[in-house]
């Protein structure tokens, strides 16, 4: 996982991407 | 033995084909779980859309291979699912950790969430099957028609199958290769370049609900205080 640049805050995941609570 | 292009190829399809042995191309006990502890249950919807898609690919990778290849893409397009159910249920685990909550109604009730996530699978396996040398143009796109079809029915290739906004495509991809340990450095450069590709370019096309949102998010913020420029 170090290859990939990871731009999501800690608090963030799929769950806000797709507008769900 | 020396590395070629194809052994390359070969060792890597392998290598996905091990890590999905144990994996199934229907929700396993974990998923199915999750799916009932939904305030609305999902899996009818989730299983339906998955054999939807299924045919419309292996008919569009007939389309593009040659119609005798239609046992093939199906054979693919199994692989893909195995992928999208262990990632979904990954993913739900590290959302379980992270908000304390074990009801995902609106995430898996999401069409596009599923869409994104299954397209982004069978972006890892086709792109496996086409082998990283290939894509570095190792061969050549004119060295012969199979391989230039092949490299065709790479990224953006299956937005259009499923009929997929990039934009919607580009935000699971970081949540996949999180989800995903064993995904390999090449497939995790492969999907980094997808995103590029998506920023700088497919996510501007006139269709994209980036406008909406854009324009959305400028009304919302009508009434607000103007931010410094600098932000």
């Amino acid at each position: 996982s170090q290859d990939y640049h990871f731009g999501l805050e800690e608090h963030e995941g799929i769950s806000e991407l797709f507008d769900c609570d | 033995v020396p590395q070629t292009p194809i052994r390359a190829a070969m060792n890597s399809i392998q290598q996905l084909r091990v890590e999905l042995t144990s994996a199934s191309d229907q929700p396993s006990h974990n998923l199915q779980v999750y799916f009932k502890n939904c305030t609305v249950d999902p899996s009818e919807e989730i299983t339906k859309r998955v054999e939807e898609l299924g045919q419309v690919f292996s008919q569009k990778f007939a389309q593009a291979v040659g119609q005798r290849s239609e046992g093939l893409g199906r054979k693919r397009f199994n692989l893909g699912a195995q992928l999208y159910y262990k990632v979904m249920e990954s993913m739900l685990k590290s959302e379980e950790k992270r908000l304390s909550v074990q009801n995902f109604s609106k995430l898996l009730n999401n069409a596009t969430f599923h869409t994104s996530l299954l397209a982004c699978a069978m972006e890892v396996v086709m792109a496996t099957y086409v082998g990283n040398s290939l894509k570095n143009g190792a061969f050549g796109r004119g060295s012969g028609a199979s391989d230039s079809v092949e490299t065709d029915l790479c990224f953006p290739w299956i937005l259009g199958v499923f009929q997929l906004h990039a934009f919607d495509f580009y935000k699971v991809i970081e949540s996949f290769i999180k989800a995903e340990p064993t995904l390999k450095h090449d497939m995790m450069k492969h999907l980094e370049h997808c995103e590029h590709l998506i920023m700088e370019n497919l996510a501007w096309r006139a269709d994209s609900p980036l406008f909406d949102l854009l324009k959305q998010s400028c009304e919302e913020g009508a009434g607000e205080q103007a931010e410094p420029p600098a932000t």
